[in-house]
């Protein structure tokens, strides 16, 4: 059967542990500037 | 199982660009008036699977006026992008493309260009000379008096204001009204339309020949004129864009839209 557990706890045991120095994709939008920004 | 959906694009994917160049050349193609614009920034992408191989695009451009003028057969790569200081303008544009086994073409696109606050400029640029509204007196008198100095020394055709595309004031050092402007080649010869100008009239269309102008009229610590125009000759325009919408002048204002 399935439980309903806590969202904070079901967050804690299910965060994925990062690797040391991760670094998160950049947003996909806005793009890069190619002259300067008004 | 369905297929997943495939990832949303990001703005700088090479699809995106590609749709962005497609999407620019368009507008470039389609404007009548200024200067070309070139990319500066894709803003956001939007796809919207209509079925296999069939997607409606989405764009939002940020966009650089250049110094080429829009009747310039310049390729837009070769366009030097108006600095900062220069009082840059800017142009927000909305696109919608279709992509249809992998070609893309464009099905509407709206844009609003405007130049950078003058607020802004100053802060950085305190001396840099401003953007100036196209129909000030100082402007109009400056063009008139350029274009009949030209008109007056050229063996060429007689040469007839198509639009003003910018203008500034330099107030120090000295009193300097600098203008540019787009012109167009009359069936008359100078010496002709010494005699009767209202008889000039600009080339038909299959005979057009277009042309830009850039001068300064310095008024103070003396008077002095510099003007130097030059025609592009003969241009084949692609059948789909229209010719410039005549007749009369018509003032490129910084603020404008088009669709």
């Amino acid at each position: 059967s399935l439980t309903k557990r806590a969202v904070a706890e079901a967050a804690q045991h299910d965060k994925v542990p990062r690797p040391v120095g991760f670094v998160p994709p950049p947003p996909p939008c806005p793009g890069k500037i190619r002259h300067f920004d008004i | 199982v369905p297929a997943a959906p495939p990832a949303p694009l990001g703005c700088d994917d090479p699809e995106s660009e590609a749709a962005a160049e497609v999407a620019v050349n368009y507008i470039n193609g389609h404007s009548q008036h200024g200067y070309k614009f070139a990319l500066n920034r894709i803003e956001d992408i939007r796809v919207v699977h209509q079925g296999p191989n069939n997607d409606i695009i989405f764009l939002e451009l940020d966009l650089l006026e250049t110094k080429c003028p829009i009747l310039s057969p310049t390729p837009l790569a070769n366009c030097t992008v108006r600095s900062f200081a220069e009082h840059a303008v800017e142009g927000d544009c909305d696109v919608k493309l279709q992509k249809v086994d992998g070609t893309l073409s464009v099905l509407a696109s709206k844009c609003h260009s405007h130049a950078d606050s003058r607020e802004d400029i100053i802060k950085i640029c305190p001396d840099c000379p401003l953007l100036e509204p196209l129909n000030n007196t100082d402007v109009l008198g400056a063009v008139s008096a350029a274009l009949n100095d030209y008109n007056s020394k050229t063996t060429g055709p007689y040469l007839r204001l198509l639009e003003i595309g910018r203008a500034k004031i330099q107030y120090h050092p000295g009193h300097a009204v600098v203008t540019e402007f787009a012109v167009g080649a009359t069936n008359c010869s100078a010496e002709e339309a010494k005699a009767n100008v209202g008889a000039c009239q600009l080339l038909p269309e299959d005979q057009s020949n277009f042309g830009f102008c850039t001068a300064v009229m310095v008024k103070r610590p003396s008077q002095d004129l510099q003007v130097d125009c030059q025609l592009y000759g003969h241009q084949v325009p692609p059948p789909d864009i229209p010719l410039l919408s005549w007749p009369g002048v018509t003032y490129n204002h910084p603020g404008q839209d088009t669709s």
